[in-house]
C-alpha cells in the first residue's frame, strides 16, 4: 500500500531539505515520488540537480501538458513535480497546487507502481491550496516541521488546526534544530500537548548548505556523514510510524501561557 | 493630509514591534489608527495592553458590530482595531481584512481627524485579504520589514512583486536586525537593486522581550533607551519620506544569483 505523506511547517522551517533528503533515503528501496506545494518551487531543485519547470506555468503557456513536460527524474530515479504558485497579487497562492493535483490525476501519475510519495507544502497560512495534501485522497499521514521557536510552534499549531479541521492524521512532529535554549524540550512538550510526538530530531549542519550549493541532498553528496545517517533514520521512522492522532491545538491564550513557562 | 502607511513582511520578521512602537511615538503629535491585518491578532497588544476581540470573532456572534466593540484606545490615546482571520483550514486566512475594510468603512472609523493610519499586514503570501491594504484606498505607501536573512529577503521580493502588480508605492525598506553577518549591505543591496531604500536599521534588543512581556512598547517603557529613540527616529523618516516607487522585483534566477554573491 503506498505510503502518502504530506510535510508541513513555517516558510524557512527546513521542510524541502528534510523531504528531499528522506526522499533520497527512500529510494534506495522504493519508488518515490516527490510533490513541492510550495509557490518557492524549490523543493526539488536537490534531487534533479536544478530547478525544474512547475505545473502552473506549463500549462499556462500550453494546455495539454504531458508528463515528461512536468514529471522529471532526479537522484535514485526519484520522480520530482512542482506546483508553482501564480505570481504575487494575482489570486490565490495556492492555487498552483490546485491546478497541479487536477492535472497529476488526469496524466496518472499517482500510478500504481509508486510507494511512497511526499507533499512539501507551505504552512504559513493553512488555506485554499495548501489545504488541499490534507484531504485523504492525496496524503494520509501528515508530520509537521518546527524548531523551538515561538513562530514555528505557532505556525505548527496552525497547521494542527487545518488537519483537525479537514479530519487528516498527524502522524508525528519532526525538530529541524535552531539551537535554542532547550530546544528538544519545548517541542517534545508540545507535541504531547497536541496529542502526538517527536518524529525526528535534525541538528543544524553546514553539510546542508554544502550539498545544497551543489544542488545535492545530504544523503547524496555525503553519504558517510552522521547527518546522512539521521535523514535515513528519520526516513525510517516515518515508514514504521503506525501512531497516528486527530490533533488537538493548543487555544490562542493557552498557547501564550505554554510559552511563558520557557 | 492622512498618512496611510501599510508595514509588510514575513512572518515574525517584526512588524508588529514596529508598528506598535512607531505608533507609540506618533501619539505623543498625531491622532493615529493602527489596524492588525495579521491572523494572528497581537499588533496591538503592547499598545491596548491586552490582546483585543478581532472583528472576526465580533462580527461573527454580532451582526451589527458597534464601534465600541471593536474599537479600543491605547497608548498615548492610538486607536487599535484586530481584523483577525478565520480558523485554519476554514476558507481564505486573509478573510478577516476583507470583513474588517468593509466594517471600518461602514462605521466611518476612516474619520477626518485621522493623521496616521498604520496597517500590520501578513506578508508570507500576497493573496486575498493580506493585498487588498495595497489597494489606494487603503494605504498609499508600503514599508517592507526585513533581515538579512534568505527567507525573509525571498518574502521581500514577493511583496515588491505584490506593490507593482497593484501599482501601489514602496517607500522604503526596514531592516530589523537578526546579526547576520553583513546584514545591513546585504539588506541595503536588496533595496538598491528592487529600486528603493533602507529608511531604519533596528538592531536587537533585549529591551523588545522586556517590554513585550508587560504588554507595553519600548517607546513607553524605557522611553530614555536608545532603541526607544530609534523607533522615534523610524516613525520621523517615514513621516518625512516623499520618494516613492513601484519596485522592480528580483526574477526567481536573478535572486538565488544576488544570494549567491554573499
Ligand atoms: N538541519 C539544517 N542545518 C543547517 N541548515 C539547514 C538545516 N535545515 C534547513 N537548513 C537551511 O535552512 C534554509 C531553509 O530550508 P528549506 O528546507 O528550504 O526550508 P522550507 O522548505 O521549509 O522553506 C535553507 O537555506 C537550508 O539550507
Ligand atoms: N529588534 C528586536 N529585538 C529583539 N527582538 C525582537 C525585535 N523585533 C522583534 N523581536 C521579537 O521577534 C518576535 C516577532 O516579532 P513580531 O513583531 O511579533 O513579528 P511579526 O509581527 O512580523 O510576526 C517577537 O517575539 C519580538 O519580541
Ligand atoms: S485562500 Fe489562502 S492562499 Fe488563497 S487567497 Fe486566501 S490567503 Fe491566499
Ligand atoms: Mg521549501
Ligand atoms: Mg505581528
Amino acid at each position: 500500500k503506498t505510503k502518502k505523506i504530506a510535510i508541513y511547517g513555517k516558510g524557512g522551517i527546513g521542510k524541502s531539505t528534510i523531504v528531499a533528503n528522506m526522499a533520497a533515503a527512500y529510494s534506495q528501496k522504493y519508488n518515490v515520488l516527490v510533490i513541492g506545494c510550495d509557490p518557492k518551487a524549490d523543493t526539488t531543485r536537490t534531487l534533479v540537480g536544478r530547478r525544474i519547470p512547475t505545473i502552473l506555468e506549463t500549462v499556462k503557456r500550453k494546455k495539454d501538458a504531458s508528463n515528461d513536460e512536468i514529471l522529471f527524474e532526479g537522484y535514485g530515479d526519484v520522480r520530482c513535480v512542482e506546483s508553482g504558485g501564480p505570481e504575487p497579487g494575482v489570486g490565490c497562492a495556492g492555487r498552483g497546487v490546485i491546478v497541479a493535483m487536477n492535472l497529476l490525476e488526469k496524466l496518472g501519475i499517482f500510478s500504481e507502481d509508486l510507494e511512497v510519495v511526499i507533499y512539501d507544502v507551505l504552512g504559513d497560512v493553512v488555506c485554499g491550496g495548501f489545504s488541499v495534501p490534507l484531504r485523504k485522497e492525496f496524503a494520509d499521514e501528515v508530520y509537521i516541521v518546527t524548531s523551538g521557536e515561538y513562530m514555528s510552534l505557532y505556525a505548527a499549531n496552525n497547521i494542527c488546526k487545518g488537519i483537525k479541521k479537514l479530519k487528516s492524521n498527524l502522524g508525528g512532529i519532526i525538530c529541524n534544530c535552531r539551537g535554542i535554549k532547550n530546544e528538544v524540550e519545548i517541542v517534545g512538550r508540545f507535541a504531547e500537548r497536541v496529542g502526538s510526538k517527536i518524529v525526528g530530531v535534525i541538528p543544524r549542519s553546514e553539510l546542508v548548505q554544502k550539498s545544497e550549493y551543489d544542488a545535492k541532498t545530504v544523503v547524496e553528496m555525503f553519504p558517510e556523514s552522521k547527518q546522512a545517517e539521521i535523514y535515513r533514520k528519520l526516513a525510517e521512522s516515518i515508514h514504521e510510524n503506525r501512531e497516528f492522532a486527530v490533533p488537538e491545538p493548543f487555544g490562542a491564550d493557552e498557547f501564550e501561557e505554554f510559552f511563558r513557562k520557557f
